[in-house]
């Protein structure tokens, strides 16, 4: 479905985010087979912290975007909705290190408690 | 914990030396505080592994470069302005520890009252494990999980980020876990 350009979201804390990243507040409940303009720079954020291999995105929520956000939120622990939901784009627009999160393997532990 | 893809670490682990870039600083920060900072964030690291951290004043020759740079600083990951993202450091050996110019950084949120503050000795917590050759950690608590809402402090390491280093480095001989999770008890 198509979103209208202003989706009213999120929480107390947005309007301290950065300004660029808190755009991406708009595609709140975004899901696959949505066509939302400005949908290629959240490809390109996901490209970027290694997420998505490709770097020539379209507007289109596709099965690739959603196996990325998939992986995303695995990996920051948050539910895994394969949505942009509000623990997702709230995770999205906070700032964080530019370090990425791919290129890197995840070693085999248990945690004590 | 992870590590970066081949698991590089420091092969001549200790002492490593670190040093502040004489060009890129931040007129709003004393230098004394932020020497006080980063002193206390690299203790954080050595109080786990058996490697010891020493400043010097020969910035050319440190293992370890930091600096504030603004924008495209050359190395290809350029900063964005407020916010976003906030640092990077690159893995063993390369040493290089750049952060945003551009941030709000403050050293105590008494005294700084911006909402955009960013913690800075979290910050240098967080890059200091990259630099020893930690990736980002799942573990929301943990000292790598990547982000850090502003006016938040984490820079105290948990039992994740101390397992992933050791494992790097070996146990400091005087570490104790219980100690450890005594105090992240107690901040809890």
């Amino acid at each position: 479905r198509i979103l209208p350009d202003s989706v009213p979201v999120l929480t107390d804390a947005s309007d301290v985010h950065n300004a660029t990243w808190h755009g991406f507040s708009r595609f709140l409940d975004a899901g696959r087979g949505s066509l939302v303009s400005g949908m290629s720079e959240l490809k390109n954020y996901m490209h970027r912290f290694g997420y998505l291999p490709n770097s020539n995105f379209t507007d289109f929520f596709d099965t690739e975007f959603e196996s990325a956000l998939t992986l995303y939120q695995s990996k920051l622990s948050l539910p895994v909705t394969g949505k942009l939901d509000t623990d997702t784009i709230s995770a999205i627009i906070s700032p964080r290190c530019g370090v990425s999160d791919a290129s890197q393997h995840t070693a085999l532990h248990a945690t004590r408690h | 914990f992870a590590y970066f893809y081949g698991k590089p670490r420091w092969e001549r682990p200790s002492p490593l030396t670190y040093a502040f870039s004489p060009n890129h600083t931040v007129s709003y920060l004393n230098p004394s505080d932020v020497r006080d900072i980063f002193c206390r964030a690299f203790s954080r690291w050595s109080a786990v592994i058996p490697v010891n951290f020493t400043e010097t004043q020969n910035y050319t020759s440190a293992d370890i470069k930091i600096g504030f740079y603004r924008g495209d600083h050359g190395d290809g990951k350029p900063f964005d302005g407020v916010l976003g993202v906030l640092a990077h450091a690159f893995s063993p050996e390369n040493g290089q520890f750049h952060l945003d110019e551009a941030e709000s950084w403050a050293i105590d949120f008494k005294t700084d009252k911006s909402k955009e503050a960013i913690d800075l000795e979290s910050v240098a917590t967080h890059e200091i494990g990259h630099v020893l050759g930690l990736a980002h950690s799942s573990v929301k608590e943990a000292v790598m999980y990547p982000s850090l809402r502003p006016r938040t402090k984490k820079v105290n390491l948990r039992v994740d980020d101390v397992e992933g280093v050791q494992a790097l480095y070996g146990s400091n001989p005087n570490f104790r876990f219980s100690s450890l999770l005594s105090e992240n008890s107690y901040n809890h």
